[in-house]
Order: structure tokens, then C-alpha cells, then sequence
């Protein structure tokens, strides 16, 4: 009864004890540095906390934020060879801190790594989505390109280093970040690859997960670093 | 490692004592993901003045010990972490959002007398 929960909450930066519904998975590249700093920690190496030497940005916190969109269509590759398209929609106004964004790298996950199961290549675009309009009754269309790639056998995750959007929310801290996915797949329809095509695309469907994952760097935590510690 | 004490002079030097925090002692093993608590030590022992030419200690330590022998007033040097480590933290707050975030000097490591 005397343990003062909500100062000691206080002194870790924490508004109140969260109580999540349930646990997510914890992505491997945090639990990677995790159980690293934890070695050099118990091993007495010194380490320099504001920088994230594997992701090689500056930064002393990191989050992964879920994606909280929706898909646009879920209906059988149509005629231009579109496999899916979603609205991928991130709530920024959960980074609370102060500091600067050094990085927001988006993971698509496109479903497990199989060996057996190589699809037909696709080509993923990401774009900046425009819309949707007031309480979302239009659609999200696609806006100023982003990325643009061509994955051969779609399968793992896919990164996408988002460096508009880290000079976007460092300009006027965004409440959101709504991107426009596509994933157009390249099957040669004429050729009776179509099924593959199929297949891949209700595949990608069941399967694609999205996350973004950024890094703040708070600047009373981390001075400049041509301010060496003593 | 142990640090030789001189016979008689001090029952219970300044070193460190480990304790380990469980979150689940605090509830907070509802929202920490990892770790599920970690081994934290503390200071504690007595810093007479003859033994700060054993232990550890600052120079500050000397002048406390001086005052104190001036003034009996002025509480004696204490004993301090001289060295601490961080703690990274894995939890998961309202939203959803799986955090990875380090504390700087959390742990003691070492103790002496200041």
C-alpha cells in the first residue's frame, strides 16, 4: 500500500501503468537489440545508449507502432494484375516524448518464408494516401509515390525506410500517417500462370501484416554527440 | 571482489547488497514484456573515516569526515554508488505499441564511501 506506483510512473516518463488488452508479438529486431544490450549490460561493456547500432540512426527509444487500416478491396486479382490494395493507417500521436524522429521504417510482412511456395513476382508500390474525407466516407486514394518495388516470389518482410515522413513529423509532429499500398501482381495471364497468380494474391490477403517502427531521440537523455561524456 | 578489513575497525563497511525486483511483485508484469525483473543492488554500510583509505571513496568523503569530526552535527560520509549501469526495458503501452526503451544508471555496480 505504500508503494507510490503513479511517481515511480512519473519518473520513467509513463503518464499511468498501461494495461494492454493482450501482448503483441515482439518483432525480432527489437528483441535483437534487446538481448543485446542486456549481454553488454551484464558483461560491464559500455555502450552508448542514443545510438541504435543496428538500425545505424541516433536514437534512445523505440516503438513499433501496429497498422490500424483496412483493405480496399479483397475481391480476385483484377484485369491490370492488382493484387491488393490497403490503407495502411498509423496513429504518430502515441510518440509522446519529446525529441526528434530519426527513423520510421515500415515492415510488411508478406507472409511466412516457405520453400516450396514461390509466387510470381509482384511489384509493391507505397504511396502517401490522400483521404479519406470527412468521418472516412470516401476512400483513401493513392497520393505522392513513395516506394516502388519488385519482389521476386513474395514471401518475409519487406522494409521501407521512411525518410519524408521523419522530415514531415519533425516539421509539424503528424498526429497519423496514412499510406496507400498496392500490390500488383506480374503473372503472365495469357500463359496459364493466372491460378499461381490467384493463389499469391489470396495468400498475401490472409497473410500481410504492416508495422512501423520509429526512433526518437530525446535530447535531454542524449546530448550531441560532439559532447562526449566524461 | 572482498575487500580486506581492517580488524576491529568497522563491523559492517560500505558495499553493495544485491536485491532482486520482480515486476510481478508491483504488477507490472501486466504491461513489461521483458525482463521479468532484474537483479538490483544498493549501498549500504558504514563509512568511518579510517576506512576510506580501503574502500572506494571520493574526496568529498574526506571533507564530510572531517566536518563531521569538526561538528559531530554534520552526518558522516555515506555509502554511494560510484559506478551504475542501465536497464533496457521491452513493454507494451494502451495503443498497442510494443517499446523498446533504455534507463542510464539504474543499477549500482559499485559502492563507496561520499
Amino acid at each position: 500500500s505504500k508503494f507510490q506506483e503513479y511517481d515511480f510512473l512519473q519518473f520513467l516518463d509513463l503518464e499511468k501503468a498501461p494495461s494492454p488488452r493482450r501482448f503483441q508479438p515482439v518483432p525480432r529486431i527489437l528483441r535483437k537489440i534487446f538481448q543485446a544490450r542486456e549481454a553488454a549490460a551484464a558483461g560491464g561493456v559500455s555502450q552508448d545508449f542514443c545510438y541504435v547500432k543496428e538500425l545505424g540512426v541516433r536514437g534512445n527509444l523505440l516503438r513499433l507502432l501496429p497498422d490500424q487500416g483496412f483493405f480496399l478491396n479483397t475481391q480476385n486479382p483484377s484485369r491490370d494484375g492488382s493484387c491488393l490494395q490497403k490503407y495502411l493507417y498509423f496513429n504518430l500521436s502515441a510518440i509522446k516524448e519529446k525529441g526528434t524522429l530519426t527513423m520510421a521504417r515500415l515492415t510488411l510482412d508478406l507472409g511466412p518464408r516457405s520453400y516450396y511456395n514461390l509466387g510470381p513476382e509482384v511489384e509493391v508500390a507505397l504511396s502517401v494516401a490522400e483521404g479519406p474525407g470527412v468521418w472516412g466516407r470516401s476512400l483513401p486514394k493513392p497520393g505522392r509515390r513513395l516506394a516502388l518495388q519488385s519482389v521476386p516470389g513474395p514471401q518475409g518482410p519487406l522494409h521501407f525506410n521512411l525518410q519524408d515522413v521523419v522530415k514531415d513529423w519533425n516539421g509539424n509532429r503528424l498526429k497519423n500517417l496514412g499510406l496507400y499500398l498496392e500490390i500488383l501482381a506480374k503473372g503472365d495471364r495469357h500463359s496459364g500462370v493466372n491460378f499461381q497468380v490467384e493463389n499469391t494474391c489470396d495468400r498475401l490477403l490472409r497473410s500481410l501484416r504492416a508495422s512501423l517502427l520509429v526512433v526518437t531521440l530525446n535530447p535531454d537523455h542524449c546530448p550531441s554527440s560532439s559532447r562526449k561524456r566524461r | 571482489a572482498a575487500i580486506p578489513v581492517p580488524k576491529g575497525s568497522c563491523r559492517n563497511p560500505c558495499h553493495r547488497h544485491q536485491l532482486f525486483i520482480n515486476f510481478r511483485d508491483l504488477g507490472w508484469h501486466k504491461w513489461i514484456i521483458a525482463p521479468k525483473g532484474f537483479m538490483a543492488n544498493y549501498c549500504h554500510g558504514d563509512c568511518p573515516f579510517s576506512m576510506t583509505t580501503y574502500l572506494n571513496s571520493s574526496n568529498y568523503a574526506f571533507m564530510q569526515a572531517l566536518m563531521h569530526a569538526v561538528d559531530p552535527k554534520v552526518p558522516k560520509a555515506v555509502c554511494i554508488p560510484t559506478k551504475l549501469s542501465p536497464i533496457s526495458m521491452l513493454y507494451q503501452d494502451n495503443d498497442e505499441t510494443v517499446i523498446l526503451r533504455h534507463y542510464e544508471d539504474m543499477v549500482v555496480d559499485e559502492c563507496g564511501c561520499g
